[in-house]
């Protein structure tokens, strides 16, 4: 009545009619209820002026401001359903839009996110950020791969081998995600993988956050000298880049994810390769 | 013949410390891009030709001085496949090859352009599989097409209406072949997939 279940296979997503959001993910094979939100955002450039000389560039990390994204509902909630997959088609704004995919014999949803050209128009540059919000008391810690390779432990606000001040709250505890990311309370895990290097932290106990795309306007004046605002040009023009991406979302039980997270890690990063050629009908090849 | 040696150039060019981190300047970005795009150029050739030999010496009725011609699709993923989205036929079929180059049996649901609404996909068996056709959304068809037409300075001559997805499962280090062609006007076909849109929200 209220809500909108997807999926067929033992992972359902649960979406609420009245305001088009997730609301839980739910595998009934392994009995994982969890409420979850999902959400975008962004942090302005540090535009290098004023009091703070150092500005937002490809280096340097320096956001100024953060700003949740509404959505805009220009384009309502589409949901897709059939026997092998499922689909929920979201237009967040004008420039982002995204696919959650949930299919029947998998157990994790993929979420393919399209983002672009970040509007820069208003003079302030954007690094654009998802969250995935749970309830799970995860105590100030998470977990990033390093370099594909351990999932090393990170504490925010603190380093294991000295004493953190800390200056830049969002920056100082932000980590390069390469495989990915995961966080646990005592019953269960989040784990979210990636398909390309991104950043990444859990800034707020229970949620998990990864830094998309962005689009700046000053060069942090650290090496490259040169501002961060790739465009692509068209025949009528150019604009900023627009990328597209997935990443892909599983919760289990507490010590039970590690698996998960090396094999689809791995067909991630090896996906399989499509051929094409052509034969008569009778000509079996 | 072809060989790997441009994409192993490129590869190792963009191990470079601003290449990895994503601090190049943008003429530089752009050359690793050309580099690479040239490598895979080059390293695609030299899958076509090793599958065309796995598949013509597993085929009765191989002919001298046959070659079949494969071909890849990396625009993929803005829904641009010109093999898949060519009209098909009961009597001409698109043969798909999926290579699997990890070392264990893999699950995978494959997804591919097309143009209509009644195909049917086939194993190396003959045996039909099951399939779902999914509607291309607004949005990927206008980024596909206006990414399309600035990289061949027209729009693309065909105009894909579905995803076609169909379950493979690829054994260890090797590859699965499927046959993707027009059902006829009775027969078995793809289940084309059902579409709610959430009208209202608050």
């Amino acid at each position: 009545n209220k809500t909108i279940e997807v999926g067929q296979g033992s992972l359902k997503l649960l979406y609420s009619s009245d305001e088009g959001k997730l609301t839980h993910y739910v595998n009934t094979r392994s009995l994982v209820t969890t409420a979850v939100e999902q959400s975008y955002g962004y942090y302005s450039g540090n535009d290098g002026t004023d009091k703070d000389p150092q500005a937002s560039g490809a280096y340097v990390f320096r956001p100024n401001g953060t700003f949740p994204i509404k959505s805009e509902n220009q384009v309502p909630l589409t949901f897709v359903r059939g026997p092998l997959l499922d689909e929920v088609r979201q237009q967040i704004n004008p420039w982002i839009s995204q696919i959650t995919r949930i299919y029947k014999g998998k157990e994790h949803a993929e979420v393919e996110f399209t983002i672009g050209p970040i509007p820069v128009d208003d003079g302030i540059g954007k690094e654009i950020t998802t969250q995935i919000t749970t309830t799970m008391k995860t105590n100030n810690t998470f977990y990033t791969d390093s370099n594909g390779r351990d999932f090393i432990k990170r504490i925010r606000d603190f380093r294991t081998d000295w004493d953190l001040e800390v200056n830049q709250p969002v920056a100082g505890n932000y980590y390069p995600i390469n495989l990915g990311i995961y966080m646990q309370d005592n019953s269960s895990e989040l784990s979210v993988l990636v398909d390309r290097s991104v950043g990444g932290s859990s800034l707020v106990d229970g949620q998990i956050e990864l830094m998309l795309h962005r689009r700046l306007l000053h060069d942090d004046s650290r090496g490259v000298g040169e501002v961060l605002n790739e465009t692509v040009c068209f025949l009528n023009g150019c604009e900023g880049l627009t990328i597209q991406g997935k990443y892909f979302v599983r919760i289990d039980h507490l010590g039970e994810g590690a698996k998960w997270r090396r094999t689809v890690g791995q067909e991630i990063y090896s996906p399989v390769l499509l051929a094409f050629t052509e034969q008569d009908g009778s000509n079996w090849m | 013949g072809p060989n790997t040696n441009k994409l192993a150039d490129a590869l190792a060019i963009a191990q470079h410390h601003d290449a990895v981190s994503g601090t190049e300047r943008q003429h530089v970005a752009s050359d690793y891009a050309l580099r690479l795009s040239i490598g895979y150029m080059e390293a695609e050739r030299l899958v076509a030709s090793s599958l065309a030999f796995l598949a013509e010496s597993g085929s009765s009725i191989r002919q001298e001085n046959t070659v079949t011609n494969f071909q890849q699709c990396p625009l993929l993923n803005i829904s641009y496949c010109p093999p898949s989205e060519a009209i098909l036929s009961d009597k001409k079929s698109l043969v798909v090859v999926v290579y699997n180059p990890l070392g264990w049996k893999r699950e995978e649901v494959i997804r591919i352009p097309v143009s209509s609404e009644k195909v049917v996909v086939q194993d190396s068996s003959g045996r039909e599989i099951e399939s779902q056709l999914l509607p291309i959304s607004n949005t990927t068809f206008n980024m596909r097409n206006k990414y399309v037409k600035a990289y061949l300075g027209k729009f693309p001559r065909e105009t894909p209406r579905y995803w076609l997805a169909f379950s493979a499962s690829i054994p260890p280090l090797g590859f699965s072949t499927f046959m993707v062609s027009g059902a006829r006007q009775t027969g078995p076909s793809s289940t084309i997939s059902l579409v709610h849109t959430l009208e209202e929200v608050t």
